[in-house]
């Protein structure tokens, strides 16, 4: 599933 | 992961590669900021505390440790080598980057997603983040003379934060509930930052000429 989060980001 | 994200991180990458390749081959740091250095080394070690605590992608975590380890090796350089922290521009270093650090933890402390600690130091990292580049940028005006590898820097960072509002756009755009306002204006300061620095890099790469800003 997606993550609709910007903390996947680095 | 789309394209623009994976293209920001490259030249993320590139930018501390760039700089740490500089430091260790001609064993000078002259015209990088510290204070900047040591502002990145807070929000990489505030950011990826949830390196303990989620995983995304080996990816993901390979890349924060990358940005750890690269980011406290700059520092310690500058520091501790004894060849190295000779050639830093300490009198020009001047900026109070503490007087960053404080507001940017106040802010957190007031406007965050969620009151608790990782989040709350999450959330600074973000804010420091977006003005941790304002002592280099204060130390190239003063030296102007700049030399190719810190222009280069600079110049790899800036194309990292636009990348990154190409990505934001991209996912606004393609995934639901996409929304998060305060990664977008933090990352909007944080490029807006960098433009006055872009338009003098531009044209001294239009005129084939060395970069200098005016005092």
């Amino acid at each position: 599933p997606k993550d609709h989060s910007t903390k996947d980001e680095l | 992961m789309n394209i623009f994200r994976l293209a920001g991180d490259m030249t993320h990458l590139a930018s501390v590669l760039v700089l740490l390749l500089k430091i260790h081959t001609i064993k000078s740091c002259a015209g990088v900021s510290l204070k900047t250095q040591e502002l990145y080394a807070i929000v990489f070690a505030t950011r990826y505390l949830d390196i303990f605590t989620s995983f995304y992608s080996i990816y993901n975590t390979l890349m924060k440790l990358i940005f750890l380890g690269s980011s406290f090796s700059i520092v310690w350089y500058m520091r501790y080598h004894k060849t190295v922290r000779r050639t830093y521009d300490r009198e020009q270093d001047t900026f109070r980057h503490w007087f960053l650090v404080l507001p940017c933890l106040l802010l957190a402390l007031l406007i965050h997603e969620k009151f608790t600690f990782l989040e709350v130091l999450w959330t600074f990292s973000l804010y420091l983040e977006a003005v941790a580049i304002l002592p280099q940028l204060v130390l190239l005006q003063r030296t102007r003379n700049i030399d190719n590898l810190t222009g280069q820097y600079v110049f790899l960072l800036g194309g990292y934060r636009g990348f990154y509002i190409l990505n934001w756009i991209y996912r606004y755009l393609t995934e639901p509930h996409f929304v998060h306002w305060i990664t977008w204006i933090a990352g909007l300061v944080q490029t807006l930052l960098y433009a006055d620095f872009f338009y003098y890099y531009f044209q001294s790469w239009k005129n084939n000429k060395k970069l200098q800003l005016p005092a």
